[in-house]
């Protein structure tokens, strides 16, 4: 039996919206710790790793370990349904194939359910292990999707490199190249309009704006981003959820031959 | 040149 209740069920709206463009099927896993997420695109260069504990729920029930196989895209649709405001409540029995949401309105005049079907989905879950970043790079969301989309106008790769002046975005088209520097600030009103810049040593990388482009349909969730860069690592986008977890993002690099 | 990596470049399978 599964019974998560989550009071601000506009988060999972912007859950879904968030994963959906790159990940098609992916499964659901349930377990005492919170309801997660671990799943990469069709080609394999990046990969979506979500957690929601347990904590945020205001009710959560899991009385055994469960993965649901869904459609994204199906979920997003059952999802629209729900109001902004609504309370969205999730359901399953064990051993069954379909999975319930509920949708209630704040003063409770209006309850709606929506049942879907699950589906089996051969997934590879990948062992990802903490790692030392040269650089950790947090910045306003909002600038980050900014600077992704204007660059992507520009070119089809993004070379990131941090040095202690700054984090620079550069890129190179047919019509030309572009390049944007963020320097660190911290002397701002609030502290979500900080850039902040952790940098052990300087690091430069180079990345398919296009995925980085759909990363950045997890900004309503976060006001901030942050961006942790390694030689030979893949990038990790991380996205905050308010007091119950996040939504990571990694991106595999360009290798030179 | 350069060529796009993938998740399996850096990390296994579990």
């Amino acid at each position: 039996m599964l019974e998560l209740r989550l009071v601000q069920g506009s988060l999972l709206k912007k859950v879904l919206e968030a994963i959906k463009e790159l990940v098609t099927d992916a499964n659901f896993d349930c377990s005492a710790t919170g309801f997660s997420l671990q799943a990469m695109d069709s080609s394999h260069v990046a990969l979506v790793a979500l957690l929601l504990r347990s904590e945020g729920f205001e009710h959560y029930r899991c009385d055994r370990n469960l993965s649901m196989g869904m459609n994204l895209g199906n979920v997003s649709k059952m999802l629209r349904c729900a109001g902004s405001d609504d309370i969205i409540t999730i359901k399953a029995d064990d051993g069954s194939d379909t999975v319930t949401f509920m949708f209630e309105s704040p003063n409770q005049d209006k309850i709606a359910d929506f049942e879907m079907k699950l589906m089996d989905i051969d997934s590879e879950h990948l062992g990802i292990p903490d790692a030392e970043y040269q650089a950790i790079v947090r910045m306003p969301s909002g600038e980050f999707a900014r600077i992704c989309k204007d660059l992507s106008s520009i070119g089809d790769t993004v070379i990131i490199s941090v040095t202690k002046e700054g984090v620079k975005f550069s890129t190179a088209g047919d019509i030309g190249t572009a390049n944007i520097v963020c320097r660190q600030n911290k002397t701002v009103d609030k502290p979500e309009e900080a850039t902040v810049i952790e940098m052990q040593e300087p690091v430069s990388l180079t990345f398919a704006l296009r995925y980085l482009n759909s990363f950045t349909k997890a900004t309503p969730l976060s006001e901030t981003v942050s961006i942790s860069l390694s030689s030979d690592l893949p990038v990790v986008v991380e996205y905050k959820i308010a007091d119950m977890g996040y939504v990571r993002y990694y991106l595999a690099p360009k290798i030179e031959e | 040149d350069s060529i796009q990596g993938t998740m399996y470049d850096f990390y296994e399978k579990c």
